[in-house]
């Protein structure tokens, strides 16, 4: 998280660390994102995070067994004070293009259940059928997560290593979301190859200065609902542009939640 | 002297013939052919010793032990008789003529020419007997006759009488009509017809006869010609003959059989019955409480059901299991298959439990009956109940948990979302 603030314990119950040891990659085959609880049993992820890193096109999912999840997290440091999770079952969405991040969205389903508590508790989804011109311009959501937080230090991969730049506590930011258009010509002026689907909404500023980073994917853009008080995960950080996070007129983009309500739904009530 | 003729014809005359004859002779021709014929003997010349009653000479024509004719002298007078152009027949195939001459003759006498020939005999115009003419159709040919029966019935091994093949019937319905074969015209001889009427166990066959009924008998010894005799289980009845109706028999058994003997003679119209079959009697059943009987019949005899159905808010209970109806049948001996059971009011049971819920009884006593409420919440504040809203259930006539939004399906406890475990740190002056 660049430009954010470190939460205190609790502030997000809902942000989990998702530890990825890929052993068959060595030493690239470690690395962490985030995301966010949404029942006792499971997790709501971005797809890249836990897609075995391969030079083609093709999508296989990490293996369960390489998977570690914490919740109840707040220093990373201390990861053995966390709630610790195996992971029985990854789901990857069926149209996830590791080519442009198009429907960058994912599910872990948790060994065994978490106990809920003031550190986990899950996090609402939008509700179905939400218009999907929501969340609106300029309304602000959070970001938490363990991100680079120092951008001016090189890293050498799409996602954060553990072993680089993250922050040990837990951070977070607040952004607007960015008008979609805005969001499209920025990027289409800049990269040709770069698209921002409508599966895909930016948030950040333009002047930068605050802003998701490596590490931090996977976790939860969380607005709150007006009416209910409650926060809703109506976003997952999922990528940016090669710029510095931060940096001026480089919004960071998050796969739209509320596009995949059915597909959650679907996989959430089966199991229940 | 004499002979054995066994041509179809042939001539016979008197000793030394055309010549007188010799005193003291006896001679006798036995005539035969084959049966079916009879045969015919003429005389072409007579001339015999005359005496009162032929007690000298004469020609004596005699068949089977019957004298046919006795002749003597020239011409007929009170006491002699003479052929002349009469024609003998003898009444079958055989027939034998005697010439005897005394010791003496008065005059010079030439005796006999007579000639005779075998003529078939129509057995089919002829025989009047009963007990030889053919039943149906009569055939005559030369030298004998054959019987042919009408169609439906077969020659008996008498040659002469037609039988019916009549013992395959079995009734199998809880009613039927049994009659003699061809009635109310004559029944067929020389038949032994057996009907059998089969029913499940538990009917009793009631037999009624007709009025009109006919069976040959004799005034003085018991149905010695033709008879019916029914056999009931262990009981029997009969022999039934005679011109009046046996009318109504209660065999008592599920299982009869009549036979109908006919001899071969004699021509009755026969008999008719109707049969039916009568359950054995069930005592009428009490309704249960909160429940009815269907149908109510003032007597319920084999076969018959009844349905037992509960009231509006309860249920049949048998042998604890709650169904929405029972049938009993009335059995074989009069008992039925079970005895009434019991309607009991509608008992939903006890609610089911959710995960991380809790189930309250709205009512005093904890009732699962029909219309008590129920109401679930969830026992963990981090969970709320979903879908939020009335989670009443009302136990239903269909003995089934039901609420009014959600129907039978359950409510469950979801975690609460999106709701931090710590305020949001408070502004800090700049």
């Amino acid at each position: 998280i660049v430009g954010g603030r470190s939460a205190v314990p609790g502030l997000f119950p809902w942000q989990a660390l998702l530890m990825v040891e890929d052993v068959s990659r060595v030493p690239e085959g470690r690395w962490f994102g985030s995301g966010a609880l949404l029942s006792e049993s499971w997790v709501l992820t971005a797809a890249h995070v836990l897609r075995s890193h391969r030079r083609d096109a093709s999508v296989v999912p990490v293996s369960p067994e390489h998977i570690r999840v914490y919740l109840g997290l707040h220093d990373i440091r201390t990861k053995h004070l966390a709630v610790n999770r195996t992971v029985e079952r990854v789901l990857l969405h069926p149209r996830f293009d590791p080519r442009n991040y198009n429907n960058d969205i994912a599910l872990v389903k948790l060994s065994q259940r978490v106990d809920l508590s003031g550190l986990a508790l899950p996090v609402c989804l939008p509700p179905p059928g939400q218009d999907s011109s929501l969340p609106l311009p300029n309304t602000l959501g959070l970001v938490a997560g363990w991100g680079i937080s120092n951008p001016n230090v090189s890293t050498d991969d799409t996602t954060a290593s553990d072993l680089g730049d993250r922050s040990d506590v837990l951070q977070y930011v607040k952004l607007p979301v960015v008008d979609q258009e805005e969001c499209r010509s920025s990027y289409a002026s800049r990269y040709r190859k770069y698209n921002i689907t409508e599966n895909m909404f930016c948030a950040g500023y333009y002047e930068g200065g605050r802003d998701t980073c490596l590490g931090d994917s996977g976790g939860a853009f969380v607005m709150e609902d007006p009416h209910t008080g409650r926060w809703v995960a109506q976003g997952l950080v999922s990528w940016g542009g090669p710029e510095k996070c931060g940096s001026q007129r480089v919004y960071g983009v998050y796969t739209r939640v509320s596009n995949y309500m059915p597909w959650l739904q679907n996989h959430l009530d089966s199991d229940s | 002297q004499g002979a054995n003729l066994t041509d179809m014809y042939g001539t016979l005359h008197s000793p030394n013939y055309p010549e007188s004859y010799e005193k003291e002779v006896e001679v006798t021709w036995n005539i035969s052919v084959p049966d079916g014929f009879q045969i015919k003997l003429y005389f072409i010349h007579f001339d015999l010793e005359p005496s009162y009653l032929c007690e000298y000479d004469y020609v004596k024509v005699e068949a089977e032990q019957e004298v046919l004719a006795t002749f003597c002298g020239r011409e007929e007078t009170d006491t002699e008789q003479v052929p002349g152009d009469q024609v003998i027949t003898s009444p079958r195939n055989v027939l034998s003529v005697t010439f005897r001459s005394d010791f003496s003759n008065e005059e010079r006498f030439s005796g006999f020419e007579a000639h005779y020939s075998a003529v078939d005999v129509d057995e089919c115009r002829d025989r009047n007997d009963e007990d030889l003419a053919c039943d149906h159709y009569c055939h005559n040919y030369i030298g004998g006759y054959y019987c042919s029966c009408r169609y439906g019935y077969v020659l008996h091994s008498d040659n002469r009488t037609c039988r019916v093949e009549c013992s395959d019937s079995v009734f199998t319905e809880r009613t039927g009509v049994l009659s003699s074969s061809d009635y109310p015209r004559s029944y067929p001889k020389s038949s032994d017809c057996l009907y059998r009427i089969e029913l499940e166990e538990g009917f009793q066959v009631n037999l009624e006869f007709d009025d009109t009924f006919d069976i040959e008998d004799h005034p003085e010894v018991t149905c010695p010609y033709d008879y019916i005799k029914i056999q009931a289980g262990q009981r029997e009845f009969g022999p039934l003959c005679g011109d009046r109706s046996p009318g109504r028999i209660q065999t008592g058994s599920n299982s009869v059989q009549i036979l109908f003997h006919s001899d071969n003679s004699g021509e009755n119209v026969g008999w008719r019955l109707s049969y039916t079959a009568v359950g054995s009697q069930c005592q009428v059943l009490q309704p249960p409480e909160n429940g009815q009987l269907e149908p109510v019949q003032p007597q319920y005899t084999f076969k018959d059901h009844v349905l037992v159905t509960c009231n509006h808010g309860y249920k049949v209970f048998k042998d604890d299991e709650e169904l929405e109806h029972y049938q009993i049948v009335c059995e074989k001996g009069g008992s039925w298959s079970s005895t009434v059971p019991t309607c009991k009011m509608v008992d939903c049971g006890a609610p089911e439990e959710i995960e991380n819920g809790t189930v309250t009884f709205e009512g005093p006593s904890n009732s699962t009956l029909l219309g008590s409420r129920i109401q679930y919440s969830c026992t963990n504040p981090l969970h709320h109940l979903y879908p939020s809203g009335n989670s009443t259930y009302t136990c239903t006539e269909a003995g089934v948990w039901t609420s009014e939004e959600l129907g039978t399906k359950l409510p469950s406890c979801q975690p609460v979302c999106g709701e931090p475990g710590q305020a949001f740190p408070a502004l800090q002056k700049r």
